[in-house]
Parts: structure tokens; sequence; C-alpha cells
């Protein structure tokens, strides 16, 4: 049991720090333990300050969470985001977890740029036994996107999942790629593409948020998969993008397996940020 | 260009006329949330604050007539020194080949700067010879190979057998480049984390049966908070001898590069500003101290 206002006050600042260690970002981290305290009483202990931060933390991000959404046959995926996040990895894994639940996937390589990154999808798609559309090498992707949806219509897959380069936001040229892409889909089939993911690496700081909010202008965006979080990072940085943008938060990626990728829980992620 | 939280501190200062302990400590707080902002962790923050802190508060500064000023050069003056470093160019060794090995997390960039190094190398007259010793990433081999060859370099491809006993091969691989006179030998590791102990004993024995001339740790420029611990634990675990900060071609302000350094003690070497082999530059302290104060 605290003995004064001096005592809450060091433990609000001590979970101020946890917050910002974990890239929840200066100003978001305020907010949040301003809220917490103007909900905590004179006679609350330390554990009840941090099941209201707890409870602050996870209200945040609820109404942008929910049941994992399964796809339904003819749903176009496309994944985006900067260089290195784990857009590939990612795509492979969502590929193996969709197969598992009846649907089969159409893979394209939209990335004809860095080296050997059709060589990479090609691998992850004979691992799950998923064909894998690919086009020469510095094939300008929108028409490689073309294509794979002609291949798509005639094929009657499941699903199609798309592979984008690696990008950086201020680069005008790519992000406009990016919209020439959705452009694409979104007149070769109907509402497509049904899911745009913004794959974030855990460990990024507060230029997380700038990055969501490009991208969202550019390619638009439906969900967040963060990545890396088998590592320390904390992925706090996702907090500030749900609560500026509204963007729900859909998958987590906890390691580099076809298996390492689970629907996003809130409470869950709450508790290992703040332990 | 001050990021606004520095151009407040500034503000503030500037309007208090007199410097004192109390508005100092004001002053300082806006100095931290600007670099916390730019992703400088927070412990270093802390450290740094307090540096700032004993220079800002001497004589020369409390009677200045321009004391928000003088603050705002102590600052720019300490952070350029922690990330200044007369050592910038890669080591080389006493006997031939020279030897560099990348390691650092996953997605960070070793694959592609290890292209950008030799390409840099080559240029100065070195005659590199690439190697991988990712054997666990679909296509690692096929990712360096085809860097390797867009830059008309040698790449030693390890065999199925090779793969078997890596370390094995890394000694003939070693033993040709010296044959050959190939250097430098630039190998690529796999991208692992740092709380992956098995991985991290695997890149010991790596090092110690290269004994390469640089450890050097590519890092992402965009890492935030969590930058000091992956970075103190490869060098405490493995030893680094540099860093290499990547993807500066973005908008991320690169308060990981004052982490790093201030943790480490390790001289950032170069930086990558792009995806294209060329796009590798030296380092430039004041140029990043700008950028994380801007
Ligand atoms: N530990 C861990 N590693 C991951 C995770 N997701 C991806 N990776 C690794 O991160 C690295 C980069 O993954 P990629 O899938 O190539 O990333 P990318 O976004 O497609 O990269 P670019 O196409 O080059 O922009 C690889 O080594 C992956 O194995 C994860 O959840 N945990
Ligand atoms: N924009 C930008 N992208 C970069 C830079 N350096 C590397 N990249 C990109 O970052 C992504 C990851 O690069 P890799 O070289 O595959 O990274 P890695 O560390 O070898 O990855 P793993 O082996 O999976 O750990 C690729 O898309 C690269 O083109 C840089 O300086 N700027
Ligand atoms: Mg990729
Ligand atoms: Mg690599």
């Amino acid at each position: 049991v605290l003995r004064s206002g001096r005592d809450r006050d060091l433990i609000l600042d001590e979970l101020t720090e946890v917050l910002i260690l974990s890239d929840i970002g200066y100003a978001t981290a305020e907010k949040i333990i301003a809220a917490v305290r103007t909900d905590i009483r004179k006679s609350d202990s330390v554990d009840s300050i941090r099941s209201a931060l707890q409870a602050a933390l996870t209200g945040l991000l609820l109404p942008y969470s929910g049941d994992e959404i399964i796809p339904k046959a003819g749903s176009v995926y496309l994944f985006v985001g900067v260089n290195g996040g784990g857009k590939t990895t990612s795509l492979a894994k969502l590929a193996a977890r969709f197969k598992e639940k009846g649907l089969d996937s159409l893979l394209v390589a939209g990335d004809t740029f860095r080296a050997a990154a059709r060589e990479q999808l090609s691998i992850w798609g004979k691992r799950i036994n998923s064909p894998v559309i690919q086009g020469p090498y510095e094939a300008d992707p929108a028409s490689v996107v073309y294509d794979a949806v002609q291949s798509y219509k005639a094929r009657g897959t499941d699903l199609l999942l798309i592979d984008t380069a690696g990008r950086v936001h201020t680069n005008a040229n790519l992000m406009n790629e990016l919209e020439k892409i959705r452009r694409v889909l979104g007149r070769e089939i109907e509402g497509a593409p049904h899911e745009i993911f913004l794959v974030l690496d855990a460990s990024i700081g507060q230029n997380a948020v700038h990055q969501a909010r490009e991208f969202l202008k550019f390619s638009g965006l439906t969900g967040i998969i963060l990545t890396k979080l088998d590592g320390t990072a904390k992925g706090g940085s996702v907090v500030g993008i749900v609560d500026e943008l509204k963007l729900p938060i859909r998958y987590i990626g906890v390691g580099e397996g076809l298996e390492d990728i689970h629907p996003f829980l809130p409470k869950e992620f709450v508790d290992a940020l703040l332990s | 260009q001050l990021s606004d939280g520095l151009q407040k501190a500034l503000k503030f200062l500037r309007g208090e006329g007199k410097v004192t302990e109390k508005n100092m400590t004001e002053a300082l707080r806006m100095v931290r949330l600007a670099f916390l902002e730019a992703d400088v962790n927070y412990t270093v923050v802390k450290e740094f604050e307090k540096k700032i802190r004993e220079k800002a508060l001497n004589e020369k500064v409390l009677e200045s007539l321009t004391p928000a000023q003088q603050v705002i050069k102590i600052i720019r003056d300490e952070l350029t020194v922690i990330l200044g470093s007369n050592d910038r160019k890669l080591n080389i060794g006493s006997i031939p080949p020279s030897k560099y090995m990348l390691v650092g997390l996953q997605g960070s960039g070793k694959t592609t700067t290890c292209g950008k190094l030799g390409r840099l190398l080559s240029q100065a007259g070195g005659n590199p010879l690439f190697v991988s010793f990712d054997l666990k990433r679909p296509a690692a081999q096929d990712q360096l190979q085809m860097i390797a060859h867009n830059l008309k370099l040698p790449f030693y491809r390890l065999s199925r057998g090779q793969m078997e006993k890596p370390l094995k091969a890394l000694a003939e691989v070693m033993e040709q480049a010296r044959i050959q006179s190939q250097s430098p030998l630039i190998v690529d590791t796999a991208g692992r984390l740092h709380v992956d102990q098995d991985l991290m004993d695997e890149l010991l024995l790596i090092k110690k049966t290269l004994v390469p001339d640089e450890v050097i740790y590519v890092g992402d420029a965009m890492t935030g908070q969590d930058a000091v611990k992956s970075a103190l634990a490869f060098d405490e675990q493995i030893g680094l001898t540099s860093v290499i900060l990547t993807k500066l071609d973005g908008d991320a302000r690169g308060g990981a590069a004052l982490s790093i350094v201030s943790v480490t003690g390790k001289p950032i070497k170069y930086v990558g500003v792009g995806e294209k082999y060329d796009q590798l530059e030296m380092f430039h302290p004041d140029r990043m101290a700008s950028r994380i104060l801007g």
C-alpha cells in the first residue's frame, strides 16, 4: 500500500520508463499514464496501479482487435513494408496457416528488384506446396501482379498472396509503385486487395508511426503484422499506430519457421510489454 | 534546424534570461524528450544528460550573454565527440588476407552490406572474395552469389558437403583466399537473435576459426530502444570491432547510433544509404549529430 501521493508519483514515473523502453514513445506513454493517474485511488497498491496500466493499454488496443479473419476464397492479400521487416517470410507463414484451414494459395513474387527475392519465395512455395508466380528480374512489379491475377483467375486457387519489395516510405517513386499495384488489383478484381498488411519489425522505434502513415496514404493498409517478437524488442511502436491510425494488429511473428505466426492477442501483448 | 523539442528548450532558456540550476533542469528535461523522440535509448539519454548538465552549469555558460546558444553547442559538441572516432578505416590486419565478418539481427542488411563493402574495397585496389555462412535463410547463398555476380567479384559457393561441416569449410575458404591472394575475405553470417544462445555460440565458433580483422555489427538505423540490448549482447558474447548502420536513406532520426556507440564504445565506420551497392558512405559524426538533433 502506498503511503503518499509522492510514492504514487514514483511508481508512475517508473511505469512511464517501462513504457518508453518498450518503444511506446514519450507522448503516448505520457497520455496513457495521465489516464491511469485519474483512475487510481489514494489507497491503491503497486499491483493495482500496474493493473490499471494494463487495463488502459489493453483498452486502447481492444477495439481494434478481434478474432482472426479467415479469408474467403477469392481474397487477395498484399504484403508491404520497409526493407527487411519480414514480408516474404510472413507471407509464407500465412499461406501455410491458411492451407491448414483448407485454403490453397497462389504466391506472387512481386519483389522483382532485390537479389534472390524470387528464389527466396520459390523455396518457401516448394516447402508448403504452393505455386509461385514470378516475372523477369527488374520487371515492372505491377505487370507481374497483372499477369499473376490472370493466372489466379484461370487456376481458381482460393487465395492470391502478393509479396512486394521492401522500400523506404521516403522514396516517392517506390511508394507510387505500390499505389499502381493497388490500382491494378482493384481494376482486375472487385474489392482487391482485400487485405493490405504492413509488415513491421518489432524493434523499430518511433519511425514506425511515420512508416504507417505513408503506407496508409499510398498503398492503403488494413492491418499490421508485427514481426520478430521472439527477440527482446517489445513492439511498443504499434500502440501509437493503433491509437492514431486506428489500424488493427492482425498477426505477430515469433520466429523464422512456418508455424511462427499467431493471431494478435491484446492481453498477451500487453503482459509481455509490461513484463 | 533543430527538432521541435530542442527549439522549445532553446526558447525556454532564452526566455529565462539568466541560466540557473533550476531552469537548466527544466531545459534538460525538454532535451531528454527530444532525444527519446529520436529513438535514443532512455538509459543512454540519462547518461548523456548528466554530462551535459555538468558542462552547462559551469561558470562560462552561466555568465555567457547567450547561455541558450551555449547549451545547444555543448549538446552538439558532446554528441559529436561520442559518435566520433578517428578510427574510421577498416582494420587490414598484418597477415593477408584481411578477413571481415558481418553479424547482426535478422533483416538488418548484412548480406547487402557485404556487397557494398566488397565493391568499395575492390575499387580501392583490393581483390575481395565473398562467402556466405548463412545456411538457414532460403536462397541466402543465391543472394550473395547474385550480388557478387552483379559486382563481377568472386564468390565461394559452399557445396552440400561443406554445409554439413561449416567450420572445416571455413578453413578451406580461408586457405583458398590465402593461396589465391584474395583479400579481403568477406564473410556473411545468418541473422540471429542475441537471445538465441545456440546461434550466438555458433557465431563465436565461426569467429574463432576465422580470426577476423573486423567483426562488424550491422544495425538498422530505425531501431528503437532495443538497439542497446542487441548491440551490447553481440559485443559481450562475440566481440565487435566496428558498426555499420543501415537504411539511413529513410527518415528515422537514428538515435540508435548514439545508443550503440555509447554502450559498446565501438566506432560506426560506414552507413548504408540505399539498396544499391554504391550506397555506402563513410560515417560522419557531425552529420549524424545533426540528424539526431534535427
Ligand atoms: N526471429 C525472427 N525472424 C524473423 C521473423 N520474421 C522474419 N524474420 C527473419 O527476418 C529476415 C528478413 O525476412 P524477410 O521475409 O526476407 O523480410 P522482407 O521484409 O521480405 O525483406 P525485403 O524483401 O528484403 O524487404 C529473415 O532472416 C527472416 O527469417 C520473426 O518473426 N522472428
Ligand atoms: N533502404 C535501404 N535498404 C537497405 C539498406 N541496406 C540493406 N537494405 C535492404 O534491407 C533488406 C534486407 O537486407 P539483407 O541484406 O537481406 O539483410 P540481412 O541482414 O542479410 O538479412 P538476414 O540475412 O535475413 O538476417 C533488403 O531489402 C535490402 O535491400 C540500406 O542502406 N537502405
Ligand atoms: Mg522480401
Ligand atoms: Mg542475409
